[in-house]
């Protein structure tokens, strides 16, 4: 598999939603 | 001209390096369900202190190139406890020099009663919470925390051998449990031979002061090896019905969001639920699962952009072995014949800079030392759904040293991995 890491990750807001399976981003997150 | 710089980066070569001192972000603490994230190795972590056994960038990139071997390894094939266990967690190998993956992100949790604050990396790439457990009786590697004591904690127990929960731990370990003295025995072993075995066991797990949840079940590691850089072990927030969210799910609904910040000398943050504020600029793409990694958030990559324009990349060349994204990985990793086009296009839009020497398993880097601000193409990555994640300037590079400044992406060994 590929894999997407945490250096691209970065100040990234990245959202796990398991229950409806799905995945978000948003950039600026940690400001 | 306005086309090209929309598509480019500058940056301040300074602004490359961590800084010194932490300079930490207070948004994380007005969330009652927040945890502040940090940098495993940087001055705003405790575990900074312990600078002798902080390891170099190259042993960095070893250690995650050893973790992608780990993930891989779980597709190719299930291991079992029997490799390295029987029925006693006090007779178990011990293997010197072995590595779990560098982690690098780290929050604090509390653990029993009363609650013994403790360091974990957090890691969305595995299900099982454990830490090292005194009396330790096999190996505990050195750790900064004190290492828990189950006996100095009211709300402690072991789970049972003949408990359906001790079953349980197949799915979320790869590994059928043991049993010793009727205390069911975990062990979660790594593709590159690092492990924690111990007492699968029950406690008061406190993320905040406000967020308490007894019986949490964690591993109490009697026999850990593996480099953790002084963590006291892991946060496990996959998908298996043992993981964090999951045991949480009554409370947090499986929703948890994080941030992991721009360098080594600042905060981030982890929060578990919908009241910790989501922007609303996020962009959903569905979640794939992939055979026999159901423990994995897969995503869908599409396809990717460098400074604006597209790479000839057939979208088949991604889907052929799926992709992951995971919060212990470093480095993203490519099917190689998309790496080999980012990189194509990545260095012809850096002619203008001096290349530098390969670090480890990166193989384009380039020597800012001569240059106050540099720019540099922006990536962008397009995930099913139509969503667009555009990578942070700090995401695009791994820096050893402003002389050594590499592109931050390696490719797979093969396209179907």
């Amino acid at each position: 598999v590929g894999i997407f890491g945490n250096t691209q990750q970065k100040t990234l807001q990245v959202v796990y939603d398991g229950a409806k399976g799905r995945l978000g981003f948003a950039s600026g997150g940690c400001s | 001209a306005a086309a090209a710089i929309q598509h480019r980066h500058t940056i301040h070569v300074s602004s490359l390096l961590p800084s010194s001192i932490c300079q930490s972000s207070a948004q994380e603490l007005d969330k009652k369900s927040s945890l502040r994230v940090v940098h495993k190795h940087g001055p705003c972590s405790e575990l900074h202190q312990d600078k002798a056994n902080i390891p170099t960038h190259a042993e960095i990139l070893l250690q995650d190139e050893a973790r992608v071997k780990s993930i891989h390894s779980k597709f190719a094939n299930k291991g079992s406890i029997n490799d390295i266990d029987q029925n006693d967690a006090a007779n178990l190998p011990a293997k010197d020099g072995s590595v779990v993956g560098s982690g690098n992100y780290i929050v604090t949790v509390g653990l029993g009663s009363p609650k013994k604050d403790l360091n974990l990396i957090f890691d969305t790439g595995s299900d099982i919470t454990w830490t090292q457990c005194q009396p330790c009786a096999r190996s505990c590697y050195k750790q900064k925390d004190p290492i828990f004591e189950p006996s100095l904690s009211s709300s402690y127990s072991n789970i049972s051998c003949s408990s359906t929960i001790c079953n349980s731990l197949s799915s979320a370990t790869g590994n059928s449990p043991g049993c010793s003295s009727s205390a069911c025995v975990y062990g979660i072993q790594y593709g590159d031979s690092s492990f924690s075995v111990g007492f699968f066991a029950k406690d008061t797990l406190s993320l905040t002061s406000t967020d308490v949840f007894p019986n949490f079940l964690f591993g109490c590691g009697q026999n850990n090896q593996g480099l953790f850089g002084g963590a006291a072990g892991l946060l496990g927030l996959g998908r298996d019905k043992l993981s964090l969210p999951s045991q949480t799910a009554a409370k947090y609904f499986k929703y948890f969001s994080y941030c992991l910040p721009s360098s080594a000398s600042s905060t981030g943050f982890l929060t578990f639920g919908y009241g910790g504020g989501v922007s609303r600029s996020v962009k959903f793409t569905p979640l794939s699962t992939i055979s026999d990694g159901t423990s994995f958030y897969g995503i869908d990559i599409i396809g990717m952009t460098v400074g604006g324009q597209k790479l000839p990349i057939s979208a088949s060349v991604f889907s052929a072995g799926g992709a992951i994204i995971d919060s212990g990985t470093v480095i993203t990793r490519l099917p190689p014949t998309a790496y080999d086009a980012l990189k194509s296009a990545f260095r012809k839009q850096m002619s203008q800079y001096p290349m530098a020497q390969p670090l480890s398993i990166l193989d384009t880097c380039y020597d800012f030392s001569k240059y106050s601000t540099v720019t540099i193409p922006k990536i962008n990555f397009f995930l099913s759904g139509s969503v667009v994640v555009p990578i942070d300037a700090k995401g695009i590079f791994y820096v050893n040293s402003i002389s050594q400044v590499c592109l931050a992406f390696a490719p797979n060994g093969d396209d179907t991995d």
